[in-house]
C-alpha cells in the first residue's frame, strides 16, 4: 500500500463554479438562443481541461463571443445579477487580435477563477470576449455600479495584470447606459 | 468566511499537469 499524497488525488477546488458560454449568430434564432452553454467546472484541473480543449478566441469567426460567468448568471444585461451592474471594457485594435487577445482573455479567466480581486471578487459576475471586425473587446462584468471601491479595485488589478500602460485608460460603463447607447459609446462611470 | 485564492503562477503550473 503505497501512500499517495492527497495533493495527487484531490482536484483543486475553486471558490466558485463557472460556466463557459459560446455565442454565434444564427438568423433563425433569437439573440438569447444564440448563447450556448458549453460546460461548467469548479476545479483548477477541470478549468484547464476545458480551456486547453477549445479554440482560442483569436481563431473564432468574427461576430462570435466567449463568455465565462459564475454558474446561474447568464451573459446578458437582463440577467438579475447583471442588470444593476456594468463592465470594465478593454478595446483592442485590429493588430492586437494576433498579439494580445488570447493572452488578455486567459489572464482575465485566471483572475476570475483565482479570486484575484480578494473580497471584491464577490462583485464579479463574469467576463465576455467579443470577436469583431471593427476591433475585439473584452469586458469584465460586475454586479452593482454603486460599489465604487470594488469597481475601482477590480479595474486597477485588471490593468496591472494585463500590463496596460499607465497612460492608457480603461473605462467602466453601466449596462443601463450601454443599453440605451449604441455599442460601447456609453459614458464612462469610472476610469483607471 | 474563507476564500480560495489561487496565484497566477500556481494556476499556470497546473496547466499541463496530468
Amino acid at each position: 500500500q503505497t501512500d499517495v499524497s492527497p495533493e495527487m488525488l484531490i482536484k483543486h477546488p475553486l471558490q466558485n463554479t463557472w460556466t463557459l458560454w459560446f455565442f454565434k449568430i444564427e438568423n433563425n434564432r433569437t439573440w438569447e438562443d444564440c448563447q450556448m452553454e458549453i460546460a461548467s467546472f469548479n476545479t483548477v484541473e477541470d478549468f484547464w481541461a476545458l480551456y486547453n480543449h477549445i479554440e482560442p478566441a483569436s481563431r473564432l469567426k468574427v461576430g462570435c463571443d466567449y463568455s465565462m460567468f459564475k454558474q446561474g448568471i447568464k451573459p446578458m444585461w437582463e440577467d438579475e445579477h447583471n442588470c444593476r451592474g456594468g463592465r470594465w471594457l478593454i478595446n483592442l485594435n485590429k493588430q492586437q487580435r494576433a498579439t494580445e487577445l488570447d493572452n488578455f482573455w486567459m489572464e482575465v479567466l485566471l483572475l476570475m477563477i483565482g479570486e484575484a480581486f480578494a473580497e471584491h471578487s464577490d462583485e464579479v459576475c463574469g467576463s465576455v470576449v467579443n470577436v469583431r471586425s471593427k476591433g475585439d473587446k473584452i469586458g469584465v462584468w460586475t454586479a452593482d455600479v454603486k460599489k465604487n471601491d470594488s469597481i475601482l479595485r477590480i479595474g486597477h488589478v485588471l490593468k496591472e495584470r494585463l500590463n496596460i500602460p499607465r497612460l492608457v485608460t480603461i473605462g467602466f460603463q453601466a449596462h443601463k447606459d450601454t443599453m440605451v447607447k449604441s455599442g460601447s459609446t456609453a459614458k464612462n462611470r469610472f476610469t483607471v | 468566511g474563507t476564500r480560495i485564492i489561487y496565484e497566477r503562477t500556481f494556476l499556470m503550473q497546473m496547466r499541463n499537469s496530468p
